[in-house]
């Protein structure tokens, strides 16, 4: 049972200016975002069931609150996962969805079965031993809409080469 | 030497072979250049001096100096040109780095940046700008946001409601950005929209900047009772913060429409929910 009700609350108590300016102690500071981070997660399994009653299919929805710095669990271990995008606007967007994945090679096909064009690359800057490779394709969503993109993995190696043109401006200059 | 150009439809960036720093940005479609060059500085946190013991703390922001130190005067940087996407890697420091990125069909510059953790080893507390320089004649204002709807034009060092005597030249010339800052000189406008609430200004005519992390050692004595530190996770050694400002440029007439449209869908950007497949069971509401 999702509920809306917990970060409803937690935005109410963020409204108070320490929480909006950020002129509270450190561990206050802590607590508003305890608590909104405690609210959004109720409300994830609100969206997931929402998400369901209007698909007719219940799912282990996954919510990667981590994408901004490239951690998504399922996307880096599963060989085949299902992208909802959720568009809030009251107008249709394309957006260029950014997934971290563990593998170079990928087939994503839209709500209608298409192929969307596709690309992996290195997020990684140079020097580092390690890949973080990170699956791009575009997608769209229609006005308070949603889209669902499927995602493939194909039998790939990993490249031969890193992206091009490592320059370091320190060494020329 | 080879330049560092990356482009789509609509847009050309070009960086500074030998530094790595952004150059220039050309709006393709309405055949516009602009000489714009950004880069990281931070101000060095008052601690207080014989004229005013006030400290730079949670509620007042008052560097020591008017000048901010450079961060670093060019960047490691690496290409990714792809089909999808073309963006340069700039690596400053080991606690600040950026992409700058442009997608097909994307008519603003996305400039993602990450910094910290501060270090603060030398006693000094900062605060770190990311600051963009034109030629632009702005003739000492430029515009900011309140919350993303109403657009307040601002002058440096005065005040449309009392004569203002300025006793601090930085500080007393920032103002709260909730979603926008631009410049314009009356032709062009180069717009930067933020993924979040922002201290920001223009200093110097064609000079914008927004502040994107703090990290301070006193308390500025207005009732918090400790300093800005937020230690972050463990080891405790600093936040991490990472996010986003876009450019736009175009002119005066066509901005509004460009930075409206794109915050609109920066602040209510689509939500991506993710499932494992062919695990679903049907499911009615009934």
């Amino acid at each position: 049972q999702g509920s809306s009700a917990h970060l409803r609350q937690a935005m109410a108590v963020a409204q108070h200016h320490d929480a909006v300016t950020g002129t509270s102690k450190q561990h206050v500071a802590d607590d508003y975002a305890r608590q909104l981070a405690a609210g959004w997660e109720k409300c994830q399994v609100l969206v997931s069931n929402a998400l369901a009653s209007l698909r007719g299919s219940k799912e282990d929805f996954v919510f990667c609150n981590q994408l901004n710095i490239s951690v998504c669990p399922l996307t880096q271990t599963a060989s085949h996962f299902q992208a909802v995008l959720y568009n809030p606007l009251a107008w249709g967007i394309t957006w260029t969805v950014r997934l971290p994945v563990k593998d170079w090679a990928y087939h994503v096909r839209s709500p209608s079965g298409q192929t969307v064009p596709s690309e992996v690359i290195d997020v990684l800057s140079e020097g580092s031993e390690n890949f973080r490779p990170e699956l791009i394709f575009p997608a769209s969503a229609p006005p308070l809409g949603f889209s669902i993109y499927s995602v493939t993995r194909l039998p790939s190696k990993t490249p031969k080469f890193r992206d091009c043109c490592s320059t370091s401006g320190a060494q020329r200059f | 030497s080879q330049s560092l150009v990356i482009q789509n439809e609509h847009l050309r960036v070009t960086f500074d072979p030998n530094t790595g720093l952004l150059q220039e940005i050309e709006n393709l479609d309405r055949g516009l250049r602009l000489p714009v060059s950004q880069a990281f500085y931070w101000y060095n946190a008052s601690s207080g001096d014989f004229m005013h013991p006030q400290v730079s703390g949670a509620y007042i922001f008052r560097p020591a100096q008017t000048k901010p130190f450079l961060l670093r005067h060019w960047a490691n940087t690496r290409l990714v040109k792809k089909a999808l996407v073309q963006e340069v890697h700039q690596n400053f420091t080991a606690w600040c780095s950026q992409v700058v990125r442009l997608y097909p069909g994307q008519r603003h510059v996305e400039l993602e940046w990450t910094v910290g953790p501060v270090p603060v080893g030398d006693d000094w507390g900062k605060e770190i700008i990311s600051r963009f320089d034109t030629q632009l004649k702005t003739n000492g204002r430029f515009y900011t946001d309140s919350n993303g709807r109403e657009i307040l034009e601002r002058r440096r060092n005065y005040r449309p409601t009392w004569d203002l005597n300025q006793t601090e030249p930085v500080a007393g010339n920032y103002y709260p950005i909730n979603s926008r800052i631009y410049i314009t000189d009356g032709q062009i406008q180069l717009t930067v929209l933020t993924d979040r609430s922002q201290g920001g200004s223009s200093l110097r005519d064609g000079s914008l900047e927004l502040m994107v992390h703090r990290r301070l050692l006193l308390d500025d004595n207005r009732g918090v009772g400790e300093a800005l530190l937020e230690p972050g996770d463990w080891p405790g050694t600093g936040l991490v913060v990472r996010g986003r400002h876009l450019l736009l440029l175009d002119t005066v007439e066509a901005a509004a429409a460009g930075h409206r449209l794109q915050a609109q869908r920066e602040a209510l950007a689509p939500h991506l929910v993710l499932a494992p497949m062919g695990q679903g069971t049907p499911y009615s509401p009934g």
